[in-house]
């Protein structure tokens, strides 16, 4: 395993502490979207199937349990926590996030490294990955007050996606007969919605103005 | 038995 693969599984993780952080000790989810959470808990769910059918090391099969675990709880504490969904921004996180999955799957059924039920699948999740950011993305637009926890989230997760696309090129120039591009192209996109978003993120504080994205 | 494809990125 290369640093930029570590430091991006790492990244990951981190986030994912940042966001249990603030809903345990803080007894907050304010400013995150449920909408992104229910479709990463999809994303994981689908996407690990191979836990049951495939080995491939002691760290692979822990990270993956972490991912499906964290991010089932966080629904559940968003959606069902007496205190936690409270703070819930509901009439805020408006985004008919069901509505990315259909497309998502059809491409998923369309192109796909192999025509089985596993990796169309493991399409699927790639490609709802590429796009499960967009609930968190319109919330944070539309809250005013960013807190740090959840911009430290959003900032992980940049970082973390960043890192995935170093350890691509990385391996393609180090590894023969690496190719991937279901997973480049999809994690591309994904990078690409960071990174647009951070630019008027910081253009906004650089200027100490609310957030407005462009339509 | 069709060899599965294997994915070790997570």
């Amino acid at each position: 395993m290369n640093i930029f693969r570590l430091a991006g599984d790492m990244t990951h993780l981190f986030s994912v502490l940042v966001l249990l952080l603030k809903i345990h000790t803080i007894k907050s989810c304010a400013g995150i979207s449920l909408k992104t959470q229910e479709l990463y808990a999809i994303v994981f769910t689908t996407r690990y199937l191979d836990l049951f059918t495939t080995y491939i090391s002691l760290y692979n099969t822990i990270m993956k349990l972490i991912f499906l675990g964290s991010s089932i709880s966080i629904v559940w504490y968003m959606r069902h926590h007496k205190v936690v969904r409270r703070s819930y921004d509901k009439d805020q996180d408006t985004f008919r996030h069901y509505l990315l999955m259909l497309p998502c799957l059809l491409l998923a059924l369309l192109i796909n490294e192999k025509f089985t039920f596993l990796e169309v699948m493991w399409a699927f999740s790639l490609y709802l990955e590429a796009v499960a950011i967009l609930p968190q993305l319109v919330l944070l637009q539309r809250t005013r007050n960013i807190d740090n926890l959840t911009g430290q989230y959003v900032l992980l997760l940049g970082a973390y996606r960043a890192l995935y696309v170093l350890n691509w090129i990385y391996r393609y120039f180090t590894e023969e007969n690496y190719v991937h591009w279901i997973t480049w192209v999809s994690g591309i996109v994904q990078t690409l919605l960071y990174a647009d978003f951070f630019y008027y993120y910081f253009q906004s504080w650089k200027n100490n103005v609310k957030l407005q994205l462009p339509a | 038995e069709e060899d599965a494809v294997q994915h070790d990125e997570l």
